[in-house]
């Protein structure tokens, strides 16, 4: 169970930490705001106000002892850049950037980040999925060509028997369970009838996936 | 294949507007920034200039002909809250706002915005997710205390069997495929044997999942 560092406690450190801290981990909270540090220290395990591109503030605060240092700085991109350099002189394993756009990202993987989120960039894109497909509620990208998805049956097949749908001879998908409110219903008989509400968690490729829901 | 129409072209507006293309519907992109309208004219199926807080231009537009209008300004909440309720005015079905603050989202949602999209918060509980358990490649939330989670096998248990894990007995946990490079392997043989690089799609109560990624 590692414990992480994460500096800049804006909108998105503030939520990675507390994430972190609910999942069970230990969290280190650092950011140049006193307000900040102040606001997150009942929520975040420890919290110490330092500037990150100050080497010897650094040095004390012994980053490298943490499985992930998170440098959640965005808009003062040269502050981020001084701050990821600074940690992999020191030592730190593993960095993880957020960046304002693709340039920046760049930059920062070539001086040694190990990984950059551009959190605007990457909801945008989630969010197109979701507004383009409500009816799915989730998906996982399995391979390039195929993926997991939960999707909920519209009012066309509540009454029919999952046999009814033809998946695997139409459409070559397999059912991997029924979500029937709370419940989990894996690998349910052809028989089981559907019901309003009930979400079908279908793998297959996502062609026949899309052709499935558009058929529906 | 219903049309979209995204207003405010920054960065989560933009990558928004882009997948939708991508999935295959029309959009329509706006923004008060001339430059924006230009640099998305090409990407995006259709791109006009206008400020979204002129009524009578959105009038113009017929946005209420769209399955949707997103509402992709942040910074400007005066500008995001006068567009959403002008939106809603003149009828269009389904508002998507995207906020900065818990509290910007409340207020929208109070003026009738059907969705509200806080990306920096969202992504950094998410990519928290990520940093805590990096062999947990996926994972969709099924019900309060039940998930699928895609995880890869440890180098401690390639060469084993499915059946050694004993993922029924041991943790009530159903395997509902492999997933093997490009392949994916659904409801495999209790004597496959592990690879390499394999992943397990597994469904089962979020403790249990928790207790088997740890053991493992
Ligand atoms: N050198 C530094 N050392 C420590 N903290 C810093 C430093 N530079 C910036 N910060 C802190 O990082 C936090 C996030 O920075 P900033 O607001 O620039 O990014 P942002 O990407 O706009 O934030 P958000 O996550 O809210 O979108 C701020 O709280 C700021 O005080
Ligand atoms: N009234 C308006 N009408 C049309 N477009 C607008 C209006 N107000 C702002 N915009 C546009 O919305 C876009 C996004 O706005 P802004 O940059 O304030 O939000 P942001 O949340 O910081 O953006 P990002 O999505 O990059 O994080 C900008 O390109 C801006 O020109």
């Amino acid at each position: 169970n590692g414990d992480f560092a994460v500096i800049g406690l804006g909108r998105f450190g503030s939520s990675l930490a507390r994430r972190l801290v609910a999942l069970g981990h230990v969290v280190l909270g650092i950011d140049s705001d006193p307000a900040l540090v102040q606001r997150y220290s009942h929520e975040i395990s420890q919290t110490i106000s330092l500037d990150s591109t100050d080497e010897e503030a650094l040095k004390e605060a012994d980053l490298p002892s943490y499985e992930a240092v998170v440098v959640a700085i965005g808009t003062e991109f040269e502050s981020s850049l001084l701050t990821t350099v600074a940690l992999k002189q020191v030592g730190v394993k593993h960095v993880i950037c957020k960046a304002a756009t693709t340039t920046h990202k760049e930059i920062l993987l070539k001086v040694g980040a190990d990984r950059v989120i551009l959190p605007e960039q990457e909801m945008g894109t989630k969010s197109a999925d979701e507004i383009a497909n409500p009816r799915m509620v989730g998906a996982l990208s399995l391979s390039a060509e195929a993926s997991i998805i939960e999707v909920e049956v519209p009012e066309s097949v509540v009454g029919l028997a999952i046999r009814d749908l033809n998946l695997a001879t139409r459409y070559h998908l397999t059912l991997s369970a029924i979500v029937r409110g709370e419940q989990v219903l894996p690998n349910p008989v052809s028989t089981q009838v559907l019901r309003l509400g009930d979400r079908l968690l279908l793998i297959g490729t996502n062609r026949e996936l899309d052709r499935f829901s558009n058929d529906i």
